[in-house]
Parts: structure tokens; C-alpha cells; sequence
């Protein structure tokens, strides 16, 4: 180990194992990660003999893809058998965690389990999870999450793409009329034939080219040409067709259809915290290590970390990356409490939940993506390497602020929560916990 | 609300910031609707509201969690400082007092700072980087990857000879 490195250890004054229990939640959990980490990585199977960065966009596809396959295996028959589905989670922290020694960017599968399984756990009905969610787990299809138009937003009523009911074959018939209906950004794409591979009659599919990043999940765009599904095949636990065409609206409340997107957001903003604490690890043990300058004649050049400007950059950005793990884990627990009274059947709680993930998820990623960044310029020219991963990390999370609601979409989306919040506090209405301070404001008139 | 300088001071003055933002909002909303402008249009003029809401649950989870789990500590307050500067109207003289604060709070944190990023217990193979790795080689492994470069496979580039000889021979 590096001495100046060794020194810095020695000279901490708190117990880290404590802190990485409450990080972790808990000794039992770090215990535990430690023990998957061991299993998943110990072998070997994550490195590369030529770095990635070194490879051509193909090669890049391919190498992640054999890696996806050879880390989807080790999680099917180590890991599942040391922790077992139910624990474990496919959307486990570990599981997320470790796939990065894998991936230096993405892997192809990070929609099929990020989106599509979370889809069909929370859009389909009984019948249909117990069709498809073994299929997807077992990793027998792969699916993706087609939503975004070339030249449209999300807006769904505002879409061009088409899918009209045929009650004589009992099948939808999905059509992109114009260029700009193509889907894009689609992932993984699968709408392929099982054996070949070859896109299936009436299915256009490729690559978009390269990106900023996600270079390596097979994003795509996709187009229909009078393309066929059966009905069955329509998620419908919110809303159904019937045989003949009937629509009917299941959910009781219209948010409900947009329980994928709240999960994602909500697990963005873990996301944002575990890569800006990747960043900060890199930039403060570079920092210990670097030395620089001679700010008093005749004295060695002093740490980099020395210097109150590299601390101002650096500090901040552990603060943050806790901050943001306690807020992700105080946002899970109220995420997971909003579903237990949804099942119950009470719906009031959605739309703060919404609101909430929607400033969080903007925020955090924002934040995290500036300081990232910052974690760089603090780490001057090395920083600038590839190898020193700092790069990936930004263009990385640069992308969360982007996808699944951009950052100024998602705040006016809060506004205007927050504007009927503040609209009930002024009719005497009680408002929700997290905004009683506007009541006091209110009557205050402050 | 009552500003004394402390965590809890701060997250009293951002929820007067936000509080203050949203009637201003809403104060905003109305008076262009009645000048004839869409509800929708109005909503523009929102968006500070929403940062300074999504501040003050941040900062009040993180405050709220370094009390119980942690003690109130050095890291929790420098990002209770660093945020009051982006948003908070306080006094000149409130500026100045934070601000000798949080440097006094950055020397206290400067012993732990490796400690408090070991802690996120990231092995080398999920860092991924040759600056970051737990023992420190930095440079020893700037220099391995630098030697797995595909320029590096050949002592010279057939560009040499491709292009830049017969460029300089002036033969191109």
C-alpha cells in the first residue's frame, strides 16, 4: 500500500466498520454483501485483457454481452443458491453493486431487469406474472421498455405509433405511420425470432450509433409495420380489452399505470449516491496519494488533500454522497409503505410519492453528475484517463438526469404538487407531513 | 423562522425559502391567469420551488439520520453550509460566520477523509480505476493500462509509414 496512503488510515479517528454497518444497514447486511461480493468476483470472470476503452464500438457490444451472459450465470447458480431469490432480489443493491466490476459502462441486460421485470411485476395480472416473470427471471426471453418516439416526447395520447384492435384474430396491430413514430432509445431490444435472431416480419430494429455513454446496451430504434400481438399479450392488470375491444379501466386511480417509472425514480436516487461515492473513493485516495507544488521554499511538495480549495472539492461531495444514501433509503422505506397502502386501498399518499421521487430523482442525479465531475477536476490530468473511470462514472450519471423524466420536466412536475399543497394550507385542508411547514407559513404569511 | 446558524436553523430558513417561493409561485400563477394567460403557461415560473423542496428533504433526512445514527458531525454540517449559499437569503454577517465555520469543519473532517470512503468498502474490481484502487498505486497503474493501449502493441504505428514518411519526403 501506498505510505502516504497507509498513514491517512492510520491517523483516522473513527471506527469505519461502524460506519460501513450503517451505510450497509445494518452487520448482518455487510456481512453478507461481503460474502456475494467474494463469490461474484473472486473468480476472475469480470476482468478484461484489453481494456475496454481500447475496443471498437462492436467489440465493445460483444465483450459486454459475453460478460452479461457469463455474470447473469453466476448469479443463477452461485448466488441465487447461497442467498436464494427472496433475499437476494434482482434488484438487490449487491446485485447492482457487483455487476459494475463487470460492466465499465452498461450491460444489455440493465433494461430487462431494471424495466421490464419491474413492468410485468407491477402491470400484469396474476396470470400473466406467472407466465412471463419466470421466462424473464430465468433470463429464457429478454425484454425491453420501447416508449420514447423519435420526434415526440411521452406524452402517450400524443403519440403516433398505433395499435389497433382486430377482434376477428383477437390481436393488436402496432404500426409506425411516419419516421418520427420510430421508437427510440429502446433497450435490449428482443422482438426477434427465439433461434436466429433476425428481426421478425413487420419489425424494423437497429442501433442508434454511438452515444455518450451506454455504449454497450444494444439501444436501439424500433419500428412496426403492421405488426401483430395477441391480446393476451397486453399487460392488463390496470387497464383491459376485452375479446371485443371493449376497453376497461381497472385501476382506481390513473397513477397507478405509472408504478415502473415511480420504482425506477425512486431506485435513481441510490443510484446517484453509489456512483458519487465511487467518484469521491477515487478522487480522495488519488488526492492522499498525489502531492503537488511548493507553497514554502525548501519543504516537500504536500498532499494534494492539504490544500482547503481540494477539500472544498472534495468534501462536499462525501457529505453528499451520504446524504444522498439516507435520503434514497428514507425514500425506499416511504416507497414501500405507499405500495402496502395501495394494496389496501388507499391512494392518498401517490401523488406526494410522486412528487417526491420526481424532485428527488431531478435533484440527485443533477447533483451527482455536477459533482462527479468535480471529482475529476480535482484529479487534473488523471482524471482525465479512462482508466481512472471517472469519465464513465459522469456520462454514466449524466444520462439518470436525463432519462425516465428530465430534470426540469420532473420539477415542474413537483410545482405544480407543490402549488396545490400550498393552495390546501391556505383553504385551512390538511396537508401532507413532509410539507406541514406551509401551514405554519401560511398562517405566518412569512 | 428563527436562524441561529445551526442544522436545524438552516432547515428552518429553507423551508421559509421554499414556503416563500411557492406563495410567490402561486401569487405569480394567479395574477398572469388573470391577465389572461393558461393555467398551464404559469407553471413555468415554478421550478425554484421544487429545488428548494427536494433541499429540504435531503437535507432533512441527512440532518435527521446523523443525529440518531451517527452524532451530529462534521461531514452533515459541511453540507448543511454548502447549501445554505446556493439558496438561502441570510445577512451579510450570517455569510461571513458560516463561511469561517464550514472551513474550521473541512480541517476537522481532513484526518478522516480516506477513513470515510474506505468505508464505502467499493473493491477495486467495482471502482474500476487506476486512481482509486485501496493501495494507492496510482502511477504503477496508470502505466500498466497505458501499456495495454493497442498503439503500444508495435514499437511504430503503421501510420509512419503510410502517411507521415511519404508526407515528410514530400511524396504525397
Amino acid at each position: 500500500v501506498n505510505e502516504d496512503l497507509a498513514k491517512e488510515r492510520r491517523k483516522c479517528n473513527f471506527d469505519i466498520q461502524e460506519l460501513t454497518f450503517i451505510i450497509d444497514g445494518g452487520e448482518k447486511n455487510t456481512i453478507a454483501r461481503r460474502k456475494i461480493e467474494d463469490i461474484a468476483l473472486n473468480g476472475g470472470a469480470s476482468l478484461d485483457k484489453i481494456p475496454e476503452e481500447c475496443l471498437s464500438p462492436t467489440e465493445k457490444y460483444e465483450n459486454a454481452v459475453r460478460k452479461s451472459v457469463l455474470y447473469s450465470k453466476i448469479v443463477k447458480d452461485e448466488l441465487l443458491e447461497f442467498t436464494g431469490l427472496e433475499s437476494l432480489g434482482l434488484n438487490s443493491p449487491v446485485i447492482r453493486r457487483t455487476s459494475d466490476a463487470f460492466f465499465k459502462d452498461i450491460s444489455p441486460f440493465l433494461l430487462h431487469l431494471g424495466m421490464f421485470v419491474p413492468t410485468i411485476m407491477g402491470q400484469c395480472t396474476a396470470e400473466q406474472q406467472a407466465y412471463w416473470l419466470p421466462r424473464a427471471l430465468d433470463m429464457q426471453i429478454i425484454g425491453t421498455y420501447a416508449q420514447t418516439e423519435l420526434g415526440h416526447g411521452t406524452f402517450i395520447r400524443g403519440l403516433e405509433t398505433t395499435a389497433t384492435y382486430d377482434p376477428d384474430t383477437e390481436e393488436f396491430v402496432l404500426h409506425s405511420p411516419t419516421l418520427t413514430s420510430y421508437k427510440w432509445w429502446a433497450g435490449g431490444l428482443q422482438i426477434r425470432d427465439k433461434e436466429t435472431h433476425m428481426p421478425l416480419p413487420g419489425i424494423k430494429v437497429g442501433d442508434i450509433g454511438p452515444k455518450m455513454g451506454f455504449n454497450t446496451a444494444d439501444n436501439g430504434f424500433l419500428g412496426f409495420d403492421k405488426f401483430r400481438i395477441p391480446r393476451e399479450h397486453l399487460m392488463m392488470k390496470n387497464a383491459e380489452i376485452l375479446k371485443d375491444g371493449t376497453y376497461v379501466k381497472v385501476a382506481r386511480h390513473g397513477k397507478l399505470t405509472y408504478g415502473t417509472m415511480v420504482f425506477v425514480r425512486v431506485v435513481l436516487v441510490s443510484e446517484a449516491a453509489f456512483n458519487l461515492a465511487k467518484a469521491i473513493t477515487i478522487a480522495v485516495r488519488y488526492s492522499a496519494v498525489r502531492r503537488q507544488s511548493e507553497p514554502r521554499p525548501g519543504q516537500p511538495e504536500p498532499q494534494i488533500l492539504d490544500y482547503m480549495t481540494q477539500q472544498h472539492k472534495l468534501f462536499i461531495c462525501i457529505a453528499t454522497a451520504h446524504a444522498l444514501q439516507l435520503t434514497s433509503d428514507w425514500l425506499w422505506r416511504t416507497f414501500t409503505a405507499v405500495l402496502k397502502d395501495l394494496r389496501e386501498g388507499h391512494t392518498d399518499s401517490l401523488p406526494e410519492l410522486h412528487a417526491l421521487s420526481s424532485c428527488l430523482k431531478a435533484i440527485s442525479t443533477s447533483d451527482s453528475a455536477a459533482l462527479i465531475e468535480q471529482c475529476r477536476l480535482a484529479c487534473g490530468g488523471h482524471g482525465y484517463m479512462l482508466s481512472s473511470n471517472l469519465p464513465f462514472l459522469y456520462s454514466f450519471v449524466t444520462a439518470t438526469r436525463t432519462y425516465e423524466g428530465d430534470y426540469t420536466v420532473l420539477l415542474l412536475q413537483t410545482a405544480r404538487f407543490l402549488v396545490k399543497a400550498w393552495e390546501q394550507a391556505e383553504a385551512g385542508n390538511p396537508v401532507t407531513p413532509t410539507l406541514s411547514y406551509l401551514c405554519d407559513a401560511v398562517k405566518g404569511k412569512k | 423562522a428563527s436562524w441561529d446558524g445551526s442544522p436545524d436553523g438552516i432547515i428552518k430558513s429553507f423551508q421559509a425559502t421554499a414556503a416563500g417561493k411557492i406563495s410567490a409561485c402561486v401569487t405569480s400563477i394567479r395574477k398572469r391567469v388573470k391577465s389572461g394567460m393558461t393555467f398551464e403557461d404559469a407553471w413555468e415560473l415554478t421550478t425554484h420551488s421544487s429545488i428548494s423542496e427536494a433541499d429540504i428533504i435531503s437535507l432533512q433526512q441527512r440532518y435527521e439520520e446523523h443525529l440518531t445514527l451517527i452524532r451530529p458531525n462534521a461531514v452533515g454540517l459541511v453540507d448543511a453550509f454548502e447549501h445554505r449559499d446556493e439558496h438561502s437569503s441570510i445577512s451579510e454577517a450570517d455569510i461571513i460566520s458560516l463561511q469561517q465555520r464550514y472551513e474550521e469543519h473541512l480541517t476537522l473532517i481532513r484526518p478522516n477523509a480516506v477513513g470515510l470512503v474506505d468505508a464505502f468498502e467499493h473493491r477495486d474490481e467495482i471502482l474500476n480505476s487506476t486512481l482509486g484502487a485501496y493501495d494507492g498505486r496510482v502511477y504503477e497503474r496508470l502505466m500498466e493500462e497505458a501499456l495495454k493501449s493497442p498503439l503500444n502493441a508495435e514499437p511504430v504505428n503503421q501510420s509512419f509509414h503510410k502517411y507521415l514518411k511519404p508526407f515528410f519526403q514530400g511524396k504525397l
